[in-house]
């Protein structure tokens, strides 16, 4: 199965 | 004060109704510059992100920066009552607890006025790196609408991979599976109906149909959508506006265990 990313995980905060 | 001025009332109509399923909430970041929206949606899965330049508006006036928090199921409520001739203007006043939106009808016969209440939303802002991306396909915004809207019948997430073949859609489910597949065709004289593939290096990545599904309805806004992939990034789904600016949806992938 595949899971689903966070999209934080890719952006971080300013 | 905030005021700005948009003849199309029909652009903030659709734009709303764009986002209104996927974002329960956010900030409008008003400054000198424009009209800017970044919000998640609730499962922290995808990010909305919205420009508007303030010289696609017919007037536009901001004397400092503020953040109006809206709610947005309400503010579609006060938009479903502009119709869709309408010029629509924005005001606040600084620090205002409320947005007044005011409609005249195209020839100045009716004019009314709705405040919409506004929230203090404490949102973080993320950083969007600018980036090259491996491929960028540009097709016709109701294609886009076509594929998802089809492929989400058959499956909950797509494989969408691009090479120098095209672009494919992959899914599959309990009835069996699908692809669609669409190949870089410049052929159509109209831009607005061709398909452009700028492929760096071929790429595949998966991605829940759900969302992709939602980001169509704002195809009512652009006759033309641009999808960005990068292996292991979100994808990003832009609808350019007009003049007036852009909005772009990212979603994060599903990533194999």
């Amino acid at each position: 199965g595949a899971t689903q990313a966070k999209i934080s995980a890719f952006f971080g905060n300013k | 004060m905030f005021e700005a001025r948009i003849t199309q009332g029909a652009v903030l109509k659709k734009l709303v109704e764009a986002l209104k399923e996927l974002v329960t909430e956010g900030n409008f970041d008003v400054s000198s510059t424009g009209l800017q929206l970044q919000a998640m949606d609730s499962s922290h899965v995808c990010l909305v992100s919205l420009a508007l330049r303030e010289d696609g508006f017919e007037h536009f006036r901001c004397d400092r920066n503020m953040a109006m928090g809206i709610h947005f199921q309400n503010l579609s409520k006060i938009l479903k009552c502009a119709g869709n001739e309408d010029t629509i203007t924005l005001k606040a006043e600084d620090n205002a607890d409320q947005l007044t939106l005011m409609f005249e009808s195209s020839n100045q016969d009716r004019i009314s006025d709705f405040d919409l209440k506004l929230m203090s939303i404490e949102s973080e802002h993320l950083g969007i790196p600018d980036q090259e991306y491996s491929a960028e396909i540009k097709m016709p915004s109701s294609e886009y609408q076509r594929i998802v809207r089809d492929l989400t019948s058959i499956g909950d997430t797509v494989l969408i991979s691009a090479t120098k073949e095209g672009i494919k859609f992959s899914t599959s489910g309990d009835v069996g599976t699908a692809n669609v597949t669409l190949r870089h065709n410049t052929t159509p004289e109209k831009p607005e109906e061709q398909t452009i593939i700028d492929l760096k290096e071929p790429v595949a990545l998966t991605f829940a149909l759900r969302y992709l599904n939602n980001f169509a309805k704002a195809t009512p806004l652009a006759p033309v959508v641009k999808l960005s992939l990068t292996k292991d990034l979100p994808i990003v789904v832009e609808y350019q506006i007009g003049e007036l600016g852009a909005v772009k949806f990212y979603l994060a992938p599903k990533i194999d265990d």
